[in-house]
């Protein structure tokens, strides 16, 4: 279950507030995925209390509500990202970011689908750089695109560009998942679908032994 | 059945914050960084194991304007029915409480009263509106609150409230269930030359696939 309570001290007008959190969370919490189950609790609570001083912002796109956007867009993509990286039985984070979609929804959603596969997040685990796996789970997000303009990196690393598999440097990229694993940090992959301006992030986790090993001793 | 709020965060380290780079300035605390919010965490009794603290409130001075977003997922828990119905009343609240250890989930009109009894106990304590308390659970899904560990406990935590860093970093712990790392952060920034903070905690490892609205 996601939890959360975000406070600030910015002088908003209650409408506004509640789109600005909606964005923000759909931009974040709702961009972050561990092992596929929507829990019946998830709550985000926004509290902004109006004592900064600061002028009332009220118009969703002046340029004070765009900084505040930008501003809880950061603190809950941060709070977001913690939650992924501390999925249960995880070793790593996983951040995919997806370019060239027609919006930013349809940007996300490819990137939440690669996030959430499960056969992608067992390959991460497993240190096996599987760009048929990442390119699977990007073709299913129910989001049409030009398989010939795919093209997936790790990394560093190109894996696939124009639709077609590369010739890469398999130990080095496997290595790449290793380090990432052995350290807890982040491992990245990007995806591009084509020349469209809409870009998405979406973060997970990879999917262990001790996944499966906590969630059978946690019972109902 | 309590321990006080500044040996809350040693059950479980500080989780690290991955936050975007911008132009805002990372700084200490988590929900008590902005003006006007007190934060307390302490062990009430409601978890099955160990004693880390398991209830967090979080207090605004004044009637802050209020956002919720909760989970589309249909069977809902009591206390998201509960905010849910708070929050199309009234665009303000003045409190947040949270406990871990049950979730509240799938337990029908009692775990709703449940709800309603934890609120009118907490607003009657903190002398604002039932309708300015909203109520999160976590934990086990199909078991009702531990209801008189909780609102025993209720005097005690508003006592603990605190507008210090060590009051966010309690609370922060006191949410989490099989988190290995409590979730906070503050941040600032300037707008038309005045200074604005956020801050937040989070709470969350499995059953992670949110879809709110």
């Amino acid at each position: 279950t996601l939890l959360g309570v975000i406070t600030t001290d910015a002088l908003v007008d209650a409408d506004a507030w509640r789109k600005m959190v909606q964005i923000a969370v759909n931009r974040s919490f709702n961009q972050i995925t561990v092992d596929g189950d929507t829990s019946t609790n998830d709550t985000i609570v926004a509290l902004a209390s109006g004592l900064s001083g600061s002028n009332k912002i009220s118009a969703l796109h002046s340029p004070e509500a765009k900084q505040l956007q930008a501003c809880l867009d950061a603190v809950m993509q941060g709070l977001a990202k913690s939650i992924a990286w501390d999925g249960e039985g995880a070793t790593c984070l996983i951040e995919v970011s997806v370019t060239g979609a027609s919006s930013e929804a349809e940007a996300a959603k490819i990137a939440r689908s690669v996030a959430s596969s499960s056969l992608t997040k067992a390959a991460i685990y497993g240190r096996d750089p599987n760009w048929g796996r990442i390119a699977c789970a990007a073709g299913y997000a129910g989001i049409p695109f030009d398989s010939n303009a795919l093209r997936i990196a790790l990394g560093d690393i190109l894996l696939m560009d124009g639709g077609q598999p590369l010739s890469f440097d398999r130990s080095a990229a496997s290595n790449y998942l290793k380090e990432a694993g052995d350290a807890h940090g982040t491992v990245k992959i990007q995806i591009s679908i084509g020349d469209g301006p809409g870009t998405g992030v979406a973060w997970g986790c990879d999917l262990s032994y001790d996944y499966v090993k906590i969630n059978a001793e946690y019972t109902t | 059945m309590s321990s006080v709020a500044n040996e809350a965060a040693t059950f479980i380290p500080a989780a690290p914050i991955f936050l975007p780079q911008g132009p805002w300035k990372q700084i200490a605390g988590g929900v008590t960084a902005a003006e006007g919010f007190k934060a307390a965490g302490m062990y009430g009794g409601l978890r099955a194991l160990g004693q880390k603290p398991d209830l967090a409130l979080v207090t605004c001075d004044v009637d802050a304007v209020a956002a919720g977003t909760f989970t589309k997922n249909v069977v809902a828990a009591a206390p998201v029915l509960y905010c849910k119905s708070v929050l199309e009343k009234s665009k303000t609240a003045r409190a947040v409480l949270i406990n871990a250890g049950q979730a509240n989930a799938a337990t029908g009109d009692a775990g709703y009263q449940d709800v309603i009894d934890c609120s009118n106990a907490l607003s009657k304590l903190l002398q604002v509106s039932p309708d300015e308390i909203l109520i999160e659970s976590t934990g086990v899904i199909g078991q009702r609150i531990k209801k008189e560990p909780l609102l025993n406990s209720l005097p005690k935590l508003i006592s603990l409230l605190s507008t210090s860093v060590e009051g966010a970093d309690a609370a922060s712990v006191a949410i989490t269930t099989t988190d290995l790392v409590s979730k906070s952060v503050a941040v600032e920034f300037e707008v038309g030359g005045t200074r604005i903070r956020i801050g937040g905690m989070a709470k969350g490892s499995g059953m992670i696939h949110p879809n709110m609205g």
